[in-house]
């Protein structure tokens, strides 16, 4: 039977010349630690759903990507998160947005794939869905990283300048998109 | 934005997507992330997608059950479609970022039209792999 896993980080302007040895190393580590825990999973027989979510978890708690801790930050100097997960046998899915306390939003989509007859769950709402299915908590600057928080500064430096802007998403993208 | 697909040994394939959104965004803005269909989509019987990117031209195009679609309909590998999608139909709009996916064989696309994008895979009896650069 043949398994595989496969995982990203986020795409953009990732230029060679703005990663220092060191930084390069940290991701390139971080992305093998997720994709062996994934692996490990599959091998020893388990799902593909656990594995998914074993990759996630490792990415949503590194502050390296943008996701879980280490988020970018809203104009209002806040994460808000989003996540989804589906499931390839049956088609069913689960998907949450804009939640601000649930410290891994992928176990918040992966409880409203079982425990909720919906699909996608947002805002407040969605982070009261995830308190009652007991999914672990954080204060709302748990995510907030100095990093992040230098990027939207930097952002809003520019829309004195030039207008409103949102930021591109992604490491090292230096396009700006305008709202 | 993180993503990840898997194929396990009772042939299901799962996707999972997770991000923060946007720098300095307003309105309660949501990208393709959590979006089924855009951003994340699986079907045991074409493939699974976890995508990145500027998520209002995936969102446009429901970029990752676009790649299931051509598989299923047109009969394309995971290859073709995916890189029709991104290379042809993304980048016509304007839009950048890029996609993963493996399909119910196993067979694993990493497809973007960025300059990077950090990513990996590893499969039955083949090392890992981690790539960042085009």
């Amino acid at each position: 039977k043949k398994i595989a896993i496969v995982i990203h980080g986020g795409a953009g302007v990732i230029k060679r010349e703005n990663m220092t040895p060191e930084k390069d190393k940290a991701y390139r580590e971080k992305l093998d630690e997720a994709l062996n825990a994934g692996y490990s999973i599959l091998e020893n027989g388990g799902t593909s759903e656990e594995a998914v979510i074993s990759a996630i978890m490792i990415l949503e708690n590194s502050p390296l990507f943008n996701a879980g801790k280490g988020a970018v930050l809203t104009h209002n100097e806040e994460c808000e998160l989003d996540a989804s997960i589906m499931f390839g046998k049956n088609l069913n899915a689960g998907a949450v947005a804009g939640v601000k306390t649930v410290k891994n939003p992928i176990l918040a989509a992966q409880a409203v794939m079982h425990n909720s007859k919906h699909v996608m769950l947002s805002g407040k709402g969605a982070d009261t869905f995830a308190e009652e299915q007991n999914l672990e908590l954080v204060e709302a600057n748990y995510f907030i990283t100095e990093r992040r928080h230098k990027s939207l500064l930097k952002a809003k430096e520019l829309e004195q300048s030039q207008g409103y802007i949102e930021r591109g998403n992604d490491e090292g993208n230096n396009n700006f998109k305008y709202g | 934005t993180v993503g990840a697909v898997a194929l396990d040994q009772s042939g299901n394939i799962v996707a999972g997507t997770s991000t923060g959104g946007m720098t300095n965004k307003k309105y309660g803005r949501v990208g393709d992330s959590p979006i089924i269909g855009a951003g994340t989509y699986a079907n045991n019987n074409t493939c699974g997608i976890s995508c990145t990117g500027h998520g209002e031209y995936f969102i446009r195009l429901g970029v990752a059950k676009d790649v299931s679609d051509q598989m299923k309909y047109q009969n394309k590998s995971i290859e073709e479609a995916s890189e029709h999608t991104i290379q042809d139909q993304l980048t016509e709009i304007g839009g950048t970022g890029g996609l993963v996916g493996l399909d119910k064989d196993g067979n694993i696309v990493m497809e973007f039209n960025t300059p990077g994008m950090f990513r990996g895979y590893k499969k039955t009896k083949e090392t890992t792999v981690v790539k960042i650069y085009k």
